[in-house]
């Protein structure tokens, strides 16, 4: 087909679409493609939502999630809550490549990244750490707390389960559209 | 987050994603990115397809999956995102959430679901038609 090959991406990361193309264009696969389209996107902190020194949780770590599929064999590699390693993407590729398994997680995960080769080191920036300390001077104003005690629409925790508040009404609360998965 | 979906010139697909999730998260929680079929998706039989947006909900629609058997099915890139859109905001109207779709004919298309602070997605594109990266728009449903 005469628009192949095609490379496209969520929201506009110019530079990450381009990642991908010349990787394409080296001869690379696919595969390759979506590894370095990723990589490219968490070295340049897409818009903070996307690799290191972004979304702070309530402890004010930054931890990163990546999934690679490969269409041909239905291989897939991914990291849940990986702490400390900021290429993701390519650990990802790792549990895709050395591993029969489909995802890890947390700690876990990192221990497998350095095992592979993967440096660890602090993701948390300036800027994350301001965010976080502006978050907190907000009461911990938003969370994704519910039912719980003391009420987490005006104060921060630690919470505990509230049996009166399970009585209540809780409808969906609408995510940032800068702050996204 | 960034979510990625390439065709090989020879066919062979491959989808991806990346991201921090979202701000201030209770420690441990995971989205929908690095869930097969909920974040991204790829059969070489069909296509390929990402989302993005609020991984709590997202995840629990499968979407990428979901917009891949439309494909799968002959269903037209455009019209699986919509498809698979329309099926979670029948459950949650409010929802941020956004998918693009590509098949392996290099066929593609997005879609969004709208609300007052989300009108219009922006995704990026890259084949033999343009010579760079283009970012296209699509108005939220």
């Amino acid at each position: 087909s005469s628009v192949l090959p095609l490379v496209i991406n969520t929201w506009a990361f110019k530079n990450a679409t381009e990642a991908a193309w010349r990787t394409l264009a080296s001869g690379g696969s696919a595969l390759d493609a979506v590894e370095s389209g990723c990589a490219k996107c968490e070295m340049e902190q897409c818009d903070g939502t996307v690799g290191f020194g972004g979304s702070p949780n309530e402890r004010g770590e930054t931890t990163l999630d990546a999934m690679i599929m490969d269409g041909t064999t239905m291989d897939v590699g991914a990291v849940g809550g990986l702490r400390r390693i900021k290429n993701a993407i390519g650990v990802a590729r790792k549990v895709l490549e050395h591993t029969t398994h489909t995802l890890l997680i947390g700690e876990s995960a990192t221990k497998f990244a350095e095992s592979m080769g993967f440096t660890s080191e602090n993701l948390s920036t300036s800027a994350s750490e301001a965010m976080y300390s502006d978050w907190l001077a907000r009461n911990c104003q938003p969370n994704y707390w519910r039912k719980v005690t003391p009420d987490p629409s005006k104060h921060c925790g630690p919470y505990k389960p509230s049996g009166i508040m399970a009585q209540g009404n809780f409808p969906y609360k609408e995510v940032d559209v800068h702050g996204h998965d | 987050t960034i979510g990625m979906v390439v065709i090989h010139k020879e066919g062979s697909t491959a989808a991806g994603t990346s991201t921090n999730g979202i701000k201030f998260k209770i420690p441990g929680r995971v989205g929908d990115s690095p869930v097969p079929g909920a974040g991204a998706y790829a059969n070489d039989k069909a296509g390929a397809a990402a989302a993005t947006g609020d991984g709590d909900i997202l995840l629990r629609f499968l979407p990428s999956y979901q917009a891949v058997e439309y494909m799968r099915k002959g269903v037209d890139p455009t019209v699986a995102c919509q498809k698979v859109i329309s099926r979670i905001r029948k459950h949650y109207p409010g929802f941020l959430g956004a998918v693009i779709c590509a098949n392996v004919t290099g066929s593609y298309g997005a879609a969004c679901n709208k609300l007052p602070t989300f009108t219009q997605f922006s995704f990026m594109v890259y084949n033999p038609l343009r010579s760079q990266s283009t970012e296209e728009k699509v108005d939220c449903l």
